[in-house]
């Protein structure tokens, strides 16, 4: 044990003399260091030093990250192959301008369930999510409350839900615009042998927090259902409660930062020259996109001609 | 006649490395999988990276093939007759592809991003 607080290394340290790394020089067990050096962690050379936090960030990236819900992880999944092509290269679609997506799951929930045989099935849900990881350069463009649906459970009768939102804002006077509604009321209808997925758009509640950089975001969402048929009364007692799992919170964001892909300066410059498309001799190139281009391409060019 | 077919030979061969320039500076590929850097716990998407590079050399005369400015031309001249210290020209990337990434971040989230300028596409000698 350290005899004095000058001799307290920092245990990543320790961790890299005990064991020494491939890429790092041999360097002696800390312990058989003369006192000198073992105080001299600031003496050691620069450029040990700047390794030695390195690998200290590296063992930061190391330690198991939360692991996402599977349901969130598929999603983003399906999101990426519309979005990419199999190298991984964004394909330029005008449909969208967002360059980055963020889906977060609910930090803190408390659920409440009201039966009610008359009125429905009342779910209410608090969420909580965290946005520490939305950054400055990162501009809203749109956001949903992201709902899936349990597989083992569906209805052959469609079911019409109403669903009442609050966002809560713990401090009404840092409101930045008090005039901008604070909670909605609305109607959905879907049928579960169908849907896997719903989307519900809550862009404007969340973009004047956002914009004012609030890291946590605080909701309520109450859903009251019923099925279509009359004579069916709920025989599967809670089944859409189960299969109404807890939503996740989905950003599309445009970041305006040097490292991201800004696709907007290519519809720009495709709109500005439209004879010009990706090369076609490119390695790169998706050829089953490129072979219906050719062709789309070609008809354009000779209309032009034309 | 000896001399002449000597010539004739030694001509063919100088201007065979114009014909067949070897080494000439090109696009390379380059295949990375995210696993061999152990990034796979958090990179879910793409499994595989293509960064490719440039590599070769740069003949004299660069303007057309490589869309080099002339300067380049200036500093190869000046490399070849005047002063070998000053470099010569390098064959580097020209154009780049982007690269979407899924990644799952520290919190837990997931997050799909846009990055620019992650794979050459195009080399040119500067």
């Amino acid at each position: 044990s350290p005899s004095s607080k000058d001799d307290v290394v920092p245990d990543e340290t320790l961790e890299l003399l005990l064991v020494p790394d491939n890429k790092l020089p041999e360097l002696p067990p800390l312990l058989l260091l003369p006192p000198g050096m073992r105080h001299g962690y600031t003496l050691l050379p620069p450029l040990l030093k700047v390794l030695s936090d390195q690998r200290h960030q590296h063992w930061e990236s190391e330690v198991p990250r939360l692991q996402p819900d599977s349901r969130a992880l598929r999603y983003m999944k399906r999101l990426y192959k519309m979005s990419a092509t199999k190298e991984g290269i964004p394909k330029v679609k005008r449909s969208h301008l967002y360059n980055t997506v963020r889906l977060f799951t609910p930090h803190a929930e408390c659920k409440y369930h009201h039966r009610n045989e008359m009125k429905g099935d009342l779910h209410s849900v608090d969420l909580l999510f965290n946005l520490d990881r939305v950054t400055a350069l990162e501009h809203l463009l749109k956001s949903v409350l992201l709902y899936s649906f349990d597989r083992s459970v569906s209805s052959s009768f469609p079911i019409t839900c109403m669903c009442h939102l609050v966002v809560k804002e713990n401090d009404p006077s840092s409101q930045v615009c008090p005039s901008v509604p604070q909670s909605i009321t609305f109607n959905l209808r879907f049928e579960l042998t169908r849907r896997k997925w719903v989307e519900i758009d809550v862009t404007s509640f969340l973009q004047p927090l956002i914009t004012t950089n609030k890291r946590n975001v605080h909701m309520a969402v109450n859903f009251t259902c019923l099925k279509d048929d009359q004579h069916q009364n709920f025989k599967q007692e809670g089944s859409f409660n189960t299969a109404l799992v807890l939503p996740s919170l989905i950003l599309y964001l445009n970041d305006t930062s040097k490292q991201a892909y800004h696709r907007w300066n290519v519809l720009r410059f495709q709109k500005r020259n439209p004879v010009w498309s990706r090369p076609r001799n490119s390695p790169l190139a998706d050829p089953a996109e490129d072979a219906g281009r050719d062709d789309t391409e070609g008809k354009r060019a000779s209309r032009h001609r034309r | 006649d000896d001399v002449k077919e000597s010539l004739a030979y030694n001509m063919s061969e100088y201007f065979k490395q114009f014909l067949f320039p070897q080494n000439e500076c090109e696009l390379h590929n380059f295949r990375l999988s995210f696993s061999q850097l152990k990034w796979d716990k958090w990179i879910i998407a793409p499994h595989r990276y293509s960064p490719q590079y440039c590599k070769g050399d740069c003949p004299r005369v660069v303007g057309h093939r490589y869309g080099s400015p002339v300067h380049t031309m200036v500093q190869n001249i000046i490399y070849e007759k005047l002063d070998s210290s000053v470099p010569k020209p390098s064959c580097i990337p020209a154009e780049y592809s982007p690269l979407s990434v899924l990644t799952i971040e520290p919190d837990g989230s997931i997050a799909y991003k846009e990055y620019e300028d992650m794979i050459a596409t195009k080399c040119t000698c500067r």
